[in-house]
């Protein structure tokens, strides 16, 4: 999930998406790589308790890289039936300056992901509001991205600079690196505004923007306060029904791969 | 404005203050210090154009710390009667490499500002959604911090991060650095959430909770469409009222400094 721009419910999405997918049947794994760690207490992970962060998988392999093999199942917390996690705090802040030097700092996720390839059906990365280089590193590891998206005036305004850095990766670092799908987000259908960006949307993605429109809704935001996700929760709500939608249009997208 | 959570009204409440208070005959600077630049196209400025950014003051100052004199006056531009504008562009993105090794890193902000000191009354800084070296830069620059904020699960999380890395910009770095104002912003008063965090926002922050509420309202989002700040373009509607009560109460609270 990637979009710099803030509070645009990537989140929100890796949350009930992975969720949705561990509820079909798939392994699914989700990693929080955001340092303000919401995804980790979206599903009530308590900081305080948490032995193993992303941030020491980022440690181990900078410092030893042959190291791969144990050290991301080490601190994977299974969570759901057919979901595991790999939870952040506030140390994976310190990330950045501790990848900065390493040689290959860009593929230091894509490295400890590759011991656990035939573990899992599905990985989902919660990215920060920034294209630093936690997001470059998933950018780095990805088959493919999903855009969440407000539609809002700012939203637009991003877009280019997401384009422009999913096309230096591409070109450096992962060439098999692309947009999957854009999903919009806490869409009001009755609001002028919404209406305007979704065409300017639709016009510059065309068909990779998701059929699923994401409401706005309540549940989406008190489930977080529970620990649990809104597929969880509120199954009926007309927030996490969009996300099942969602994981379908997802699942049916990636069919055969 | 700072808060490391994403889309919680920095912008926003960045353009409608200052502008309020340039209404209100106050001489007003806005720096944007986000690498996105919403606060610069929030007022209609088209970023192909423009000749000098904030990050062209970082550069200079880093090079040459002689220099202070004129090169923020070069780049600040006049975008409304007493409200100018220092403008930023996706290469502020660049800024962060650029400081990290640069002798008192935090301070270079502070260092341009100081020959502007006696030109302005106020002076309003939005920053991105992260902790990195732009925003304690601008701590570092600052004499009080006003913090956005939503009434939403994941925003009571950050807070105590927040926290934390302003005692440390105060320790080391500014001692004089301290929360005016939490802004609750995209307020429904309706909702149980809204509330609950209300109160405990209250409880964190006692009477630092300015008295204003932001109602979420359309007329704030629709308004940078069109380069305008929601105060000129939509005066009467709720976010402008909202934003007009504001800014007499951030004149109220610092009147006689
Ligand atoms: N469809 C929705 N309806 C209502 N509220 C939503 C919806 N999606 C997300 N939210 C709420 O909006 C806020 C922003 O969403 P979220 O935190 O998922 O965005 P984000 O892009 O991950 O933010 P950040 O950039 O800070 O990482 C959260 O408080 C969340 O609960
Ligand atoms: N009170 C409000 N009512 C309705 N919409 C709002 C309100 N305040 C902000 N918005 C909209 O919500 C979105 C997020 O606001 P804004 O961009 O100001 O937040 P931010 O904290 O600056 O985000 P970022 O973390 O990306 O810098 C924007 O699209 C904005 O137009
Ligand atoms: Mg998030
Ligand atoms: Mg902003």
């Amino acid at each position: 999930m990637v979009n710099q721009k803030g509070g645009v419910g990537k989140t929100t999405t890796a949350v009930n998406l992975s969720h949705g997918l561990a509820q079909s049947g798939m392994r699914t794994l989700l990693i929080d790589c955001d340092p303000q760690g919401n995804a980790t207490s979206g599903f009530g992970l308590d900081k305080s308790k948490i032995k193993g962060t992303l941030f020491d998988v980022f440690k181990v392999l900078t410092d030893n890289p042959d190291e791969p093999d144990s050290i991301l199942s080490d601190v994977t917390v299974n969570v759901r039936e057919n979901l595991d996690l790999v939870p952040a705090t506030l140390d994976l802040a310190g990330a950045e300056p501790l990848l900065l030097n390493a040689v290959g700092k860009e593929m230091i996720l894509r490295d400890a992901l590759s011991v656990v390839e035939d573990k899992y059906d599905w990985v989902i990365i919660d990215a920060p509001p920034s294209l630093g280089i936690l997001t470059i590193n998933i950018m780095g590891a990805s088959n493919g991205l999903i855009v969440p998206m407000q539609c809002e005036f700012y939203a637009l305004e991003g877009l280019s600079q997401l384009i422009k850095t999913i096309d230096i990766v591409r070109r450096r670092i992962n060439p098999s690196l692309l947009i999957e799908m854009v999903v919009l987000t806490m869409v009001d259908q009755r609001s002028k505004l919404t209406q305007q960006v979704m065409e300017e949307v639709h016009t510059f993605f065309g068909d990779k923007v998701a059929k699923t429109l994401v409401p706005r809704n309540v549940r989406l935001s008190e489930a977080p306060g529970h620990g649990e996700s809104a597929v969880e929760l509120f199954p009926s709500s007309k927030g996490a029904m969009a996300y099942k939608e969602l994981t379908d249009e997802v699942l049916k997208l990636c069919a055969g791969r």
